[in-house]
């Protein structure tokens, strides 16, 4: 069962926090423990990882423009940075009693500080490439609102020019995050979006050119050629709009794992 | 992508700060 819903984000966090899991089992398995051996280098190591994804996440946060992360993260990474601090004590107070139970205690705290605020900055960060993403979906959904004022060749021509690039990049963007995921059910709800939105991408053309055909020509039939153009922009639509919404499911579906 | 990494740095240094101080505790167990 996936934990974590991006596998970039499960190859990251799994092996600690297996880790970790298995450490708290020992732990209270082995009760006082044997004597740890001197985790000054080990812990050192982290603490330098640490200064520079402190360094790496307030550079990232200066520079996006995305107020959500600018909000989300400065908390986590100083979730990681309190998390560090509790591993340099732990290490100290090992070196004095090896035996010290408050000290392995802050081990312990201090290891699953570091995953939950690792695994913070990562959904903080997460979420806000997926807002990009959205925001191209977004994008597509305002030009397919201009749909209903295209109204001779001139106008469907440069509409097509115009809206391939930005339906081929949200296509591009959804795909790449399809294969992303852990989670099986959003994977086939993205793919089958994407692909009906594929499909009905010539419909739509083909529609707005009868459309446009009809009402040039003068003939009946125009009312029929608009709703008919009308309802495949309101299928569109709803497929993206449905892309959007699972784009930002990261709960898991309890049917599933029954 | 520098997050990323930064992030794999840490996790990678913390597993094997608790593997080290599993490896101690799992000779009593």
């Amino acid at each position: 069962m996936p934990v974590f819903h991006t596998k970039t984000i499960e190859s990251i966090l799994e092996p600690v926090a297996q880790q970790v899991s298995r450490l708290v089992i020992l732990h209270e398995e082995a009760e006082d423990g044997n004597a740890m051996p001197d985790l000054a280098r080990p812990v050192q190591v982290v603490k330098m990882a640490v200064d520079n994804l402190v360094k790496v996440g307030y550079d990232t946060v200066n520079v996006s423009e995305d107020q959500i992360l600018k909000q989300d993260m400065p908390p986590a990474l100083q979730r990681v940075e309190e998390a560090s601090f509790l591993l340099l004590d732990a290490s100290d107070m090992l070196r004095a009693d090896p035996y010290s139970a408050p000290a392995r205690k802050k081990l312990i705290e201090g290891s699953r500080g570091i995953l939950q605020g690792t695994s913070a900055l990562l959904l903080a960060f997460d979420e806000s490439e997926v807002r990009k993403i959205i925001r191209i979906c977004k994008s597509v959904l305002e030009y397919l609102a201009i749909t209903e004022v295209v109204d001779c060749m001139e106008d469907l021509v440069k509409f097509v020019k115009n809206l391939s690039p930005v339906l081929t990049k949200m296509a591009k963007e959804v795909d790449l995050r399809e294969k992303e995921l852990t989670h099986q059910v959003h994977r086939e709800m993205l793919v089958r979006s994407l692909e009906e939105v594929k499909a009905l991408t010539p419909v739509l053309i083909s529609a707005v050119k009868i459309f446009v055909s009809t009402k040039s020509q003068g003939a009946g039939g125009v009312k029929e050629s608009q709703g008919n153009r009308d309802f495949v922009v309101r299928k569109l639509c709803d497929e993206i709009n449905e892309i959007i919404r699972v784009l930002q499911l990261t709960t898991y579906d309890e049917d599933e794992w029954e | 992508e520098q997050i990323l990494e930064a992030a794999r740095s840490i996790a990678a240094a913390t597993a094997a700060l608790v593997k080290a101080a599993g490896t101690a505790q799992k000779e009593l167990v």
